[in-house]
């Protein structure tokens, strides 16, 4: 949640509307 | 070609294999950021007229500039997560308190992930080791 | 640091989104022929006047978008298998993969060739051979040495290497080195 809050703060809510999510379970490799 | 400016920010990163952080490079994602804009506006402009005019042969264009938004939001997203990983460990090797230099290095939304993070990790290591709690960070090396 | 541990690359075919390594393999450029008209983007064809780039149209595209683009019913883009995994050096390879400058031919080889497979050839399964064969072939050399470099210059060991084998022998000097320094007693 703390990386997720983050990326989204810094980054992903200045991009487009379609993009502002990454898939933290997917992009994480376990 | 697009995505350039992507690319040298991951570049930036992938030369300090050692841990090192550098200072964030917010320049650098602000021209990441604006190209997403352009790209972003401009498929919204051909996707309109692909609809409105019939133009499928818009289509291949629309596909290229989408792979290329993708693409740019990997490499900010990485080269966050990366930056994300180093300030971690300078928790084990330093210590709660950075190093001044360090902290030059890292921007306001960092720092507060690390306080969070210092927090994660204190509130774990209360946990164990019964009503004393157990310091993990310490003694990382066995004893002789 | 020895706590930063960065996100790996993915294994084979895959590709971890957050791997810087993965990230620098699929930005490497592959010479690719456009087989249908991208409108509007000919500013990108720095050969061509035109608005347009046209169908036919020859450019050495990043790995990232040629997979993005390809389709396998429809022909958006093709792209050209690299040299390296083509027949004539797939007989050069079985024939002793040792010899071959592996970061002069790649300096991705494996992760390159894996992702070769993400489009259809009919090669694909000599492909995937050959890389398996040629990692098989060279990787007990990279692990002797490896693991019998103890403090010297290593460059010559791994200038031949490609940057999965480079990563597998730092991994191994790695160890090596903590096995010394415990040795020593200063592991403590």
């Amino acid at each position: 949640t703390n990386t997720e809050t983050y990326l989204k703060s810094v980054a992903l809510k200045h991009m487009p509307p379609n993009l502002q999510t990454v898939d933290m379970l997917k992009a994480v490799p376990e | 070609m697009f995505c350039e400016k992507a690319i040298e920010l991951i570049r930036e990163l992938h030369r300090m294999s050692d841990g090192q952080l550098p200072a964030f490079n917010e320049d650098g994602i602000r021209q990441v950021l604006e190209e997403m804009k352009a790209l972003y506006e401009q498929n919204q402009s051909d996707v309109n007229e692909a609809k409105s005019e019939g133009k499928s042969e818009l289509i291949p264009t629309i596909k290229f500039r989408h792979c290329c938004l993708l693409r740019n939001q990997r490499c900010i997203a990485a080269y966050l997560y990366d930056r994300l990983l180093r300030i971690r460990a300078l928790r084990w090797e330093y210590g709660s308190v950075l190093p001044t230099n360090i902290r030059f290095h890292m921007c306001a939304e960092e720092l507060e992930w690390f306080n969070q993070y210092k927090k994660s990790l204190a509130t774990y290591m209360r946990s164990l080791g019964g009503e004393e709690g157990l310091d993990i960070t310490q003694d990382m090396k066995p004893p002789k | 640091t020895p706590s930063y541990v960065p996100v790996p690359p993915g294994v084979g075919m895959e590709d971890n989104f957050f791997s810087l390594d993965d990230i620098l393999l699929s930005h490497e450029r592959l010479p690719s022929r456009m087989e249908c008209l991208f409108p509007r983007l000919g500013f990108l064809e720095k050969s061509s006047d035109s608005r347009d780039i046209q169908e036919g149209t020859k450019m050495e595209m990043p790995l990232f978008l040629a997979k993005g683009l390809y389709e396998r019913k429809r022909r958006v883009v093709s792209v050209e298998l690299p040299k390296v995994y083509k027949e004539g050096w797939r007989t050069v390879f079985s024939a002793d993969p040792t010899v071959v400058d592996l970061h002069k031919m790649g300096p991705y080889y494996y992760g390159l060739g894996s992702q070769m497979l993400h489009f259809d050839s009919p090669e694909n399964p000599e492909i995937a051979q050959a890389i398996l064969q040629t990692f098989i072939g060279r990787f007990r050399r990279t692990m002797d040495s490896s693991q019998n470099a103890y403090n010297e210059d290593t460059s010559a060991l791994v200038e031949r290497l490609d940057y999965l084998e480079r990563a597998l022998f730092k991994a191994g000097q790695s160890g090596l080195n903590s096995f010394q320094c415990w040795e020593r007693g200063r592991a403590s």
